[in-house]
């Protein structure tokens, strides 16, 4: 499960 | 945040203000496919509602602030204030037949089914896609503007740059994150041969036509 905040890209 | 990613972001920010000032200059927006557009603002409207929810750094918040904007910004003008010169008829491309299967994709291949997670996969996917209308234009009419080259190169060259800074950051960081990374080789695929005609023609000094 990804931890949401983790797209830290654009 | 390394080279690749930094240079990939402004190549993407390149591309975005290259587009907008070429149709503010010109007064027209003769050739530029408002569907893509409309679908890159769809893109950065799913993937940056986040910008409610958390906070990453003033470098991120910024950014997409800008996207968003010009995204919209873009679109406005090719549908209201330049109107009359946007060439529908070759804008033909149906969006439906992008947006139902993304969409449905979004929520069968994602990190987590919830409803911020979904439509983050879903703008992943939209955007790796979202150029087909307007290449579908340029294939239709056969030629394209320099300065709309330029903008497709940038545009390009923005996902190829990311695709080196998610090598860099699977070897420095363990990180990566596969739906990206795959939506992001489709992306690059799809500008590949727009690649090799911008090399081969346009940098030579040409313009952009396709063989009758």
């Amino acid at each position: 499960k990804a931890d949401e905040t983790s797209h830290d890209e654009l | 945040m390394n080279i690749f990613r930094l240079t990939g972001d402004l190549s993407h920010l390149a591309a975005i203000i290259i587009l907008l000032l070429k149709i503010w200059k010109t007064r027209s927006c003769a050739g530029i496919s408002g569907k893509s557009q409309i679908l890159f603002a769809l893109v950065f409207t799913t993937r940056y509602l986040d910008l409610l929810t958390s906070f990453i750094s003033f470098y991120n918040t910024i950014m997409k602030l800008i996207y968003i904007g010009c995204a919209y910004a873009t679109v406005y003008l090719i549908y209201m204030k330049f109107k009359a010169t946007y060439d529908g008829n070759h804008d033909s491309f149906r969006l439906e037949f992008l947006v139902v299967p993304v969409g449905g994709l979004a929520c069968l291949v994602n990190h987590d089914f919830s409803f911020l997670e979904i439509l983050w996969t879903f703008s992943i996917y939209l955007e790796s896609v979202a150029i087909l209308p307007q290449l579908f234009m340029i294939s239709k009419t056969g030629e394209a503007e320099t300065i709309t080259t330029h903008y497709l190169f940038f545009l390009g060259l923005y996902r190829a740059l990311y695709l080196f800074n998610w090598i860099w950051r699977f070897y420095f960081e363990g990180f990566f994150d596969m739906i990206a990374i795959v939506a992001g080789v489709v992306q690059t695929i799809l500008y590949c041969d727009f690649f090799y005609l911008y090399v081969t023609k346009v940098l030579k000094g040409k313009k952009l036509s396709l063989p009758a």
